[in-house]
């Protein structure tokens, strides 16, 4: 299974509908200060099932909605759309049916977050455990977000084997 | 629940290791237990020499040490079970032109090693120099981002100019 | 004591204040104090609008922004008494090349303002050639630190090779 | 009263007699990772008094002395000196007579910190006193070591305030 295509509206600085194709190999992003980048990132590990407000720098999940700038309102609505390739088959066994499978976070303000698989409703655990079968969660190691490495390198060492846990 | 706990690390440490000479280009590093006799509950310490240089924990070496000696503890985990996909935040931000260069290297060979898609921000134009693709994020309108796919050669321009 | 920690307090938030216009070239910041009444007893806030972004508190901000905030927080406090020496352990670290520049200008404003001498510990190209001079630190021997003067000059070709 | 130069032998990497003349306006220190800039920070604030061996990443305060090499035996004795140019004589007043003020600071292994002004031995208190007075003592805003930008970013509300306190 393969991480093929992001699509962002409504999150953070995203507001605008933006598509990002996750190719073969490396992918740079680039960009000044503030423009974005860590929002992305960001994007994608809320798409996968992330819980935690604080972990996406906000006080509460309603922070992600793009919140208006000095030249347009605020939205009350944000959504991330993430495409799986799934022509091996190797997604996990209630969503291997087809070639893709999608996975839709939607979040309305006040009212909470819903989650869709291939335009199916389901539960924040379904997607967690779906990403969990793929060994890339919302806080797994193969997502280091911005400050992380000195997050470690300053953890105390039980705070510090944590991070090997997620290994086991 | 032990003994899954002392394989996983005796696979963990095995990859530090190896990673570390690799990126540090010679010296010698490995993980340990400590506070505590049981395994699952000690914590994790970090005993490190770069090469030429005395073995003793983390703590005494420079930033962009201890940055290398935390990018090779990350990908020691990654390489037990690689995800499909492996995102890297401004993690190359404290190395220097040279280790930047090492950075590169390790993930062209994991590139090679997995199936793993890799999307890495970065400020560095020497990182950027060795992406297969970029993609630009720009805010035309404040507070607005935009993502823009960025010609590799004007890239490579824009590293010479800078 | 609670009167003069308000008075330094003013000083600072209008340093604070300035500095935060003159680095983001626009937008506006400024310091607050939170958890209690008592201002020898409460926390120190930050909330900052970058030109053209919404006012919130500093967690909002990108990496670079909130480095950027904090180096206004430290001049500001710097500026109520400045020291006879200022030294600065790779601050510019988080920076993109065109705040890197903003940076440098104020380190210059800075010099023209006080009588401060300043030592920059840098891995920016674009720093180093904004310096008076420059020393390196060179490990020709492994373990052991070496000085050696650096010629601007050659400064400049590094800087347009990298 | 101005700061002039810094001189280091045995303090760390810098276990050769090194000397760094401190001039007018901006001085950049460059050069690769781990080949001994922010150690020359370190002996500065040493010098200047700094008691926390953990502020320096050590362990305890005779882990600033050479340490060794795998060419090199470790040695016994660091010793840090800064000269000021107190031509215009705005030094503190037992120290004031002349136009130059040099601060020793030496450490034994086993046997701990000895520090002298112009030669004169002197408690550790007088050189913070000495160096308070000047506005800038060893944790004074003036020096901003690798990582305190991030730590500032990071801290709770209360501990952030602990800057401001140093301004009062
Ligand atoms: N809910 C929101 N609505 C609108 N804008 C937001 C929202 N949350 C954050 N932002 C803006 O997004 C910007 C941060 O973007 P991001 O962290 O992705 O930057 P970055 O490109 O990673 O920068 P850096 O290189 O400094 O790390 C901030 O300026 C912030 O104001
Ligand atoms: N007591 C000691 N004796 C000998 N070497 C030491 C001692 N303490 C630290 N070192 C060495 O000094 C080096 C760290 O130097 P320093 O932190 O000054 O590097 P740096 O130039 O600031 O690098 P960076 O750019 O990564 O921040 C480490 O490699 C460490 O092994
Ligand atoms: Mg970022
Ligand atoms: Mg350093």
């Amino acid at each position: 299974m393969h991480f093929a295509r992001l699509r962002i509206a409504g999150f953070k600085s995203f507001v605008e509908p933006t598509e990002l194709l996750i190719e073969p190999g490396t992918t740079g992003i680039v960009g000044p200060n503030g423009c974005g980048k860590s929002n992305l990132v960001e994007a994608l590990r809320w798409v996968m099932g992330e819980t935690s407000a604080k972990r996406m720098r906000g006080a509460e999940m309603d922070d992600v909605i793009f919140n208006g700038t000095s030249d347009r309102p605020s939205r009350n609505l944000a959504e991330v759309s993430l495409l799986l390739d799934n022509a091996d088959r190797s997604a996990p066994p209630s969503f291997n049916e087809g070639d893709q499978v999608e996975v839709v976070r939607r979040i309305e303000r006040t009212a909470g977050s819903r989650y869709l698989i291939n335009g199916r409703d389901v539960r924040l655990r379904d997607v967690q455990m779906f990403f969990a079968d793929a060994a890339s969660g919302a806080n797994s190691t193969a997502i280091v977000s911005q400050g992380q490495v000195g997050a470690i390198i300053n953890a105390k060492p039980q705070q510090r084997r944590g991070l090997l846990e997620e290994a086991a | 629940g032990r003994e899954r706990m002392l394989a996983s690390f005796e696979q963990v440490n095995k990859h530090f290791q190896d990673l570390f000479m690799t990126l540090f280009g010679g010296g010698r590093a490995h993980l340990a237990f400590v506070d505590s006799e049981d395994p699952l509950e000690a914590g994790l310490e970090v005993m490190a020499s770069p090469p030429g240089k005395k073995l003793q924990s983390m703590s005494l070496l420079s930033g962009g040490e201890k940055a290398l000696a935390a990018i090779c503890l990350l990908f020691a985990v990654f390489l037990t079970n690689p995800a499909p996909i492996c995102v890297l935040d401004e993690v190359d931000a404290p190395l220097d032109e040279s280790n930047v260069g090492r950075f590169c290297d390790l993930i062209q060979e994991l590139v090679s090693m997995t199936s793993t898609r890799f999307l890495i921000i970065t400020h560095s134009s020497l990182t950027m120099s060795r992406m297969d693709r970029l993609f630009g994020v720009t805010m035309a309108e404040r507070g607005v981002s935009q993502l823009v796919s960025v010609d590799l050669a004007r890239a490579e321009r824009l590293r010479e100019a800078s």
